[in-house]
């Protein structure tokens, strides 16, 4: 749901941040 | 058997996350045992009381602690020095967590899954992963540290008073006996895309196809252990049965963080927060 990506928004933007 | 090895998606799915693999994580089990084993112009320096350490925090600050802000760093030396370990022990978890995810990305399939289930998966995956891939950095007396430039004593970390004293000890254990199957670098890729893809974690939407990404793995590791260590043709259960104990590990240390959490002036990093709330 919505709220899992709230919760855990750092591990959310590491999963969309491109390769570094 | 002979005959799916040669199938050219399963092997080339050996070699992508062997790549990904030693792409994405700094240190592997073949750079950490030539630092274990004194292979090294530049042997690690031995950290094994409380002077070393302070020797060792001066000598390897940014290798322990990463860009942490520099007020964060002057105050550290105040702090007792079980809560300095813990403290380096999250900016390692940190920065092996990020690396997981890139290596999650890289799983044929993975970046394809719904973002929620992205999230779940890593949830509980990555300290799975993350306490598997220590392993390579231990032998019975020690641990790897600052990517090589440190090796902290089994001895002092038992040492430390409680509850920090319990926090290595069981990954110890686990490491001595997860490191007697001797795997290398390409199986213990294709172990971690396992551990990571995994059908069964809570919450998740699309199981179906999950299990699909995860029996294309596994399914892989078993041709590629079948075909690495042809004389250990037990190594596949035993290693199926390791998922279960790093399961059982992650469960311990999961507590004991809760308790040091409520028990201790550790502050714990956010993005660790994010994963151990509501975890078990």
């Amino acid at each position: 749901s919505h709220t899992l990506q709230e919760k855990h928004k750092i591990l959310h933007k590491l999963l969309q941040n491109g390769n570094t | 058997e002979q005959h799916e090895s040669q199938k050219p998606d399963t092997k080339s799915l050996v070699r992508q996350m062997h790549e990904a693999y030693l792409k994405h994580f700094h240190m592997n089990k073949a750079k950490a045992r030539v630092f274990l084993t004194g292979k090294t112009s530049t042997p690690p320096f031995v950290i094994h009381d409380m002077d070393t350490l302070q020797h060792a925090e001066r000598k390897l600050h940014t290798q322990l602690l990463g860009n942490v802000a520099s007020g964060d760093a002057s105050s550290l030396q105040e702090r007792e020095v079980e809560a300095r370990l813990f403290l380096f022990c999250q900016y390692a978890s940190v920065e092996t967590v990020t690396e997981l995810t890139e290596f999650a990305k890289a799983v044929p399939g993975f970046a394809a899954l719904d973002l929620n289930d992205q999230v779940t998966l890593l949830k509980y995956g990555v300290y799975e992963a993350l306490f598997a891939l220590l392993a390579s950095c231990m032998n019975k007396d020690g641990l790897l540290v600052a990517r090589g430039g440190g090796f902290i004593t089994r001895e002092f970390l038992k040492s430390l008073r409680k509850p920090f004293s319990d926090m290595m000890e069981p990954k110890f254990q686990f490491a001595m006996r997860f490191n007697a199957l001797e795997l290398d670098d390409s199986d213990l890729a294709l172990f971690v895309a396992a551990i990571i893809c995994c059908g069964d974690r809570p919450g998740l939407s699309d199981v179906s196809h999950i299990e699909r990404i995860q029996e294309s793995i596994i399914h892989a590791l078993r041709l590629q252990l079948l075909s690495n260590h042809p004389d250990n043709a037990l190594l596949f259960p035993k290693l199926l049965q390791k998922l279960a104990d790093l399961r059982q590990l992650v469960t311990e240390h999961a507590e004991l963080v809760q308790e040091i959490n409520k028990t201790e002036d550790a502050s714990l990093h956010p993005l660790l927060q994010e994963i151990y709330r509501d975890m078990y």
